[in-house]
């Protein structure tokens, strides 16, 4: 099982990438 | 050519490191001018996420003895922490002017903090965890040491197993390691070494056999050692060996060519 902390920092890297995805599709657009 | 040094690593970073590096293109040629949407949900849901890494971290630093990483880690959760506010910044900015130039610009560092600063913290946790592996290695390394105080049948018995786990949880830990690696090179190096340690073995057990015999006969007792030195030395060698491809993380262009 992974542990703890890099299931977090996946969450963060999944959080990150969905706030830069809405950033670069209005630039886009 | 793999950026990141293991899969776990990778799989985190390669999917968000390829959306900033576009976000950072598009801004630099200037076409990042729309006006940008509310951005207050998903910077929350980054800061939630943000708060649950930094606590989760801390209590890592704090349950370890390693001295390196909690050297290294702090620094790394700052970094997380501070681009978040930065972020919360740029949405505060935004909510005011959608066309900010100030807010794209935190925007844009708040995104490359949070990439370089968990990067940071995933590799200084990677190398503490590599660093457990090699305290078993050196353990293996430790009994091969006092091989050669073994001279009786009974001590023997007790040199296998005492040495036998230590060497199964070695040959364990290095195979989950290898199996996580991105370069193929120094997988198959550890490949290599580990099933020379595992062929070496038995070899080991029977030269300390040779030994013992040679010893209660007092016949051939230099080439009965010698023997088992040579094997010793070189189970020590591929250990070292292993130890020194286990702490690469970069990539030797001599290798790939």
């Amino acid at each position: 099982d992974a542990h703890e902390m890099v299931k977090q920092a996946r969450h963060l890297a999944q959080a990150t990438s969905q706030l830069v995805s809405a950033i670069r599709n209005q630039a886009e657009t | 050519m793999p950026v990141f040094h293991t899969k776990t690593i990778e799989s985190i970073l390669e999917p968000v490191a390829q959306q900033v590096s576009r976000l950072v293109i598009l801004h630099e040629e200037a076409e990042d001018g729309n006006a940008m949407p509310d951005l207050a949900h998903p910077v929350r849901a980054v800061k939630v996420a943000v708060d649950n890494l930094v606590r989760v971290g801390y209590d890592t630093i704090n349950s370890s003895e390693d001295q390196i990483l909690k050297q290294d880690m702090p620094p790394a959760l700052s970094r997380v922490e501070q681009s978040s506010v930065l972020l919360l910044q740029a949405s505060e900015l935004l909510r005011a002017d959608p066309y900010s130039g100030p807010a794209r610009k935190k925007l844009i560092e708040g995104s490359r903090g949070i990439l370089q600063g968990t990067s940071a913290l995933l590799l200084a946790f990677d190398e503490s965890e590599v660093r457990k592996i090699i305290r078993v290695c050196k353990n293996v390394l430790e009994y091969l040491a006092i091989t050669e105080v073994v001279d009786r049948m009974e001590d023997l018995v007790t040199y296998v197993k005492n040495l036998s786990p230590v060497l199964t949880k070695m040959t364990k830990e290095v195979d989950n390691r290898e199996k996580e690696l991105t370069h193929q090179v120094h997988r198959d190096m550890l490949v290599r070494s580990l099933e020379q340690v595992k062929n070496y073995t038995p070899v080991l057990i029977s030269g300390v056999k040779i030994f013992i015999t040679a010893k209660q006969t007092s016949q051939g007792i230099p080439d009965a050692q010698s023997g088992r030195d040579y094997i010793v030395k070189k189970m020590s060698d591929e250990i070292h060996e292993i130890i020194r491809v286990l702490q690469l993380t970069t990539y030797d262009e001599d290798e790939w060519d």
